[in-house]
């Protein structure tokens, strides 16, 4: 892709495929979501479910407001409640034959996109760094 | 600066003035810190002194990092550590009158780099957003 312009680059050639990136299940308790979040140093990370199909996405912020309570951290609910519970359902996705300024659009407002094929199974993410980075290169083609 | 071509625009064109960027004192106890991050939603946050200059950056995972003890989280530590301890000090700054293209190149590793002035007081950040819309804005000129 180092010397494609970008009207020729698709999701597929930027996306990071998805044996590379940290996932959670839908049925696993918040606990093993924040540390898989803390470990990786990730914001949020996709949540797939057991058939690995995309289901949505859990960050760090939704999992401490839940265990932020009115006196002060509520760590129990860690172990008692579910990432199906509070994860954002309602997420972009994006196709691997999909054009590059497709792929910006949709950026724009999210720091990932989740790429899924024609049967909603999860193949990747496209990730802000790695359209930066094709905005760099053809800056200076 | 809707018309102007990518190659006119400078940083201060971008970026969110200070007064809109929420931000933590070197002297806070972690506890505020992660209270304003959960509160406002973002990831990481400048560090500011008392006299307004720029000192670091701090996010959500470094001070997890501190409370994530051997058996579980450690909550008190929240409360007698404080946000100079643990911010990273080795960040990127921008100054206002830097180009696009220097902008574009410290933001393909860094969600957020802070702006700060000849005397190194904070005048705000400059986002990939910002640079995103900036490149689609100049796609469909
Ligand atoms: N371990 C690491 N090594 C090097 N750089 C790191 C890093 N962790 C974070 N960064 C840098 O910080 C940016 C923001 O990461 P964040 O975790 O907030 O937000 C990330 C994260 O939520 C997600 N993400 C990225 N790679 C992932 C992966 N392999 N697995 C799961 N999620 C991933 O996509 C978002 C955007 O990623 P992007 O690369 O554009 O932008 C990343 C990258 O530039
Ligand atoms: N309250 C909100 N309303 C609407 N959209 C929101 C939002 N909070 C987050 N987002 C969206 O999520 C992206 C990532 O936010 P994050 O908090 O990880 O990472 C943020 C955050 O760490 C920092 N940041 C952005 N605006 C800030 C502000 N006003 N004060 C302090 N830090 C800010 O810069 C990073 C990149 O921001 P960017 O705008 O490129 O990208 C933001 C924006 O597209």
């Amino acid at each position: 892709i180092e010397d494609k312009a970008l009207d020729d680059i698709v999701v597929s050639d930027l996306m990071i495929p998805s044996e590379k990136v940290a996932h959670v299940q839908l049925k696993n308790p918040l606990e093993h979501a924040l540390l898989v979040l803390v470990k990786s140093g990730y914001s949020a990370v996709p949540v797939l479910d057991p058939s690995y199909k995309l289901v949505g996405a859990i960050g760090k912020t939704v999992i401490l407001n839940q265990i932020l309570g009115i006196e002060q951290f509520e760590i129990d609910k860690l172990s008692t409640m579910r990432v199906e519970e509070v994860m954002h359902t309602d997420i972009p996705t994006l196709s691997g034959d999909e054009r590059f300024v497709d792929g910006l659009k949709k950026l724009i407002n999210h720091p990932f996109v989740c790429v899924t094929d024609e049967n909603d199974y999860f193949t990747g993410i496209l990730t802000r760094r790695a359209i930066l980075k094709a905005v760099q290169r053809d800056y200076f083609r």
